[in-house]
């Protein structure tokens, strides 16, 4: 555990809670994708199913119980207690179009052919893929709610902080993981727009919004 | 270098 990762794996924690907290107090879901939000169950579940046969450290099972947990709690909020504030008009990215080439890319590039690697590594291109229904839809709304904005820079941060982790790593432990640090560099890609705009807008006080 | 996941990873 290297100070990157662990910042990382915070910014990842306090995303969720900024998610939550922006649910619970305005009572709404609105400018959140649906979708989004059912690929990262899709993605943790994949991805942690190792919990069953391997056990690495109390921190690790933890977290991966609590991103389980914590995902589908929100598909919970968005599809039955706050679903009059979904509007599905405008959440409409084909995710079959991320699905099929994750997994393509999951039977081609793995660590070994068998059933647990190959959804490891689906759940890591499907990871770096996830947020573009979210994406999509702020696109397409071309506004969003400064608490929403907060956790999109939080989540985004979080794979942005597991870069230099990989680089510290290579270093100091000779640890090489091209799979996560491609899939990692693509994810990270995919935040730099809004980046721009939310350094640029929302920290300078002003509300996100995209040019027309 | 050791090529592989790490799996301590998130």
């Amino acid at each position: 555990m290297n100070i990157f990762r662990f910042l990382g794996d915070l910014s990842h924690l306090a995303s969720i809670f900024i998610l939550l907290h922006k649910i619970q107090t305005t009572r709404s879901c609105r400018g959140i994708s649906f979708r989004t939000q059912a690929l990262y169950v899709v993605v943790f579940i994949a991805r942690y199913l190792d919990l069953f046969f391997r056990y690495v450290s109390l921190y690790n099972s933890a977290m991966k119980l609590f991103f389980i947990a914590s995902s589908c709690y929100i598909l919970y909020l968005m599809k039955i207690r706050y679903r009059p504030t979904h509007d599905p008009s405008i959440d409409t990215f084909r995710v079959e179009y991320l699905l099929a080439p994750c997994l393509i890319l999951a039977l081609i590039f793995n660590y070994k052919f068998n059933f647990a690697e190959v959804l490891w590594s689906f759940s890591i291109w499907l990871e770096a893929v996830a947020i573009l229904p979210q994406l999509f839809m702020l696109q397409r709304t071309g506004e969003a709610e400064n608490i929403t904005t907060h956790y999109l820079a939080a989540l985004g941060a979080y794979r942005a902080l597991y870069i230099p982790n990989w680089i510290y790593r290579y270093f100091t432990e000779g640890l090489v993981d091209p799979i996560a640090v491609t899939a990692g560099i693509v994810q990270t890609g995919l935040y730099l727009d809004f980046f721009y705009v939310y350094f640029t807008k929302v920290l300078q006080g002003q509300k996100f919004e995209l040019p027309a | 270098a050791s090529e592989g996941p790490s799996h301590d990873e998130l």
